[in-house]
């Protein structure tokens, strides 16, 4: 469960993306 | 090199290029290892010795004919964590130290634009986690306990961000804005804190901000002014 790796990079990419603040 | 003996190597209490080289190199192991040697360092007490570090070296004043390495070496910590923090065991570790997220945001320093980057978007990260404990709101809570500390309007360094010439840096405050006002749950909150925001002149910044050609600045003004507009509606 502790493995899962690039959760910040995600978090990054959706926010500069602007899919992040989609969620309406 | 192991995780331990990067613990060995920052216990040692390095200086200057000395802690620059170590903190480097540690960068590219935290990023290229795998999940449990990062690990072994965070339960080794490696993420408590960056953040000590951290505090200290932004408790002290550098001296000018040092190369400006202790901001260097701050920025190189910066780095760190965000490696640090790319997987859950590191992360979970983050949220739950006391001085994680305070210490980020005391990084927030609009002298030192390359270094405010990563931090706001890292706490801008942070704050859209999926958590229970409602992140966004420590991470607004520090924002104001650091201001208070130096006397000054809560988001003035952000808006001081907004003014320097990297666009990349107004990205980034714009994004950390949106991280903040998009997960606060009450309308009437949100619209306060986009007032807050105007009265210490975003709008008026945002008029010149929105002439520049950039896709990822336009992405958060485009973010910035839709959630405006719908709440607006909502209202």
């Amino acid at each position: 469960d502790g493995d899962e790796t690039g959760i910040m990079d995600g978090l990054l990419e959706a926010l500069q993306s602007g899919a992040a603040f989609r969620r309406k | 090199k192991s995780a331990l003996v990067y613990i060995q190597e920052l216990k040692a209490d390095l200086k200057d290029t000395q802690l620059l080289s170590c903190l480097e190199s540690l960068r590219v192991s935290l990023n290229n290892n795998p999940v449990s040697w990062v690990q072994t360092f965070g339960d080794g007490d490696g993420l408590d010795l960056l953040l000590k570090f951290l505090r200290k070296l932004q408790d002290e004043r550098e001296e000018p004919l040092n190369g400006g390495i202790g901001v260097k070496c701050q920025h190189e910590i910066i780095r760190c964590l965000k490696a640090f923090m790319n997987n859950k065991h590191g992360l979970k570790a983050m949220l739950m130290s006391a001085e994680g997220i305070p210490l980020l945001v005391r990084s927030i320093n609009p002298d030192v634009q390359h270094m405010m980057v990563d931090v706001v978007r890292l706490l801008s990260a942070i704050c859209i986690l999926d958590h229970p404990d409602n992140i966004h709101e420590r991470v607004l809570e520090c924002i104001t306990e650091q201001a208070e500390e130096h006397d000054i309007e809560r988001f003035q360094p952000l808006l001081s961000g907004m003014q320097k010439n990297s666009i990349t840096l107004k990205a980034g405050c714009m994004q950390l804005i949106n991280a903040l006002i998009s997960r606060v749950e009450e309308l009437d909150f949100r619209i306060h804190l986009r007032s807050e925001l105007s009265r210490l002149g975003l709008r008026d910044m945002l008029k010149d901000v929105r002439a520049i050609e950039n896709e990822e600045l336009k992405v958060q003004l485009q973010v910035f002014d839709e959630q405006a507009d719908e709440d607006t509606e909502d209202l």
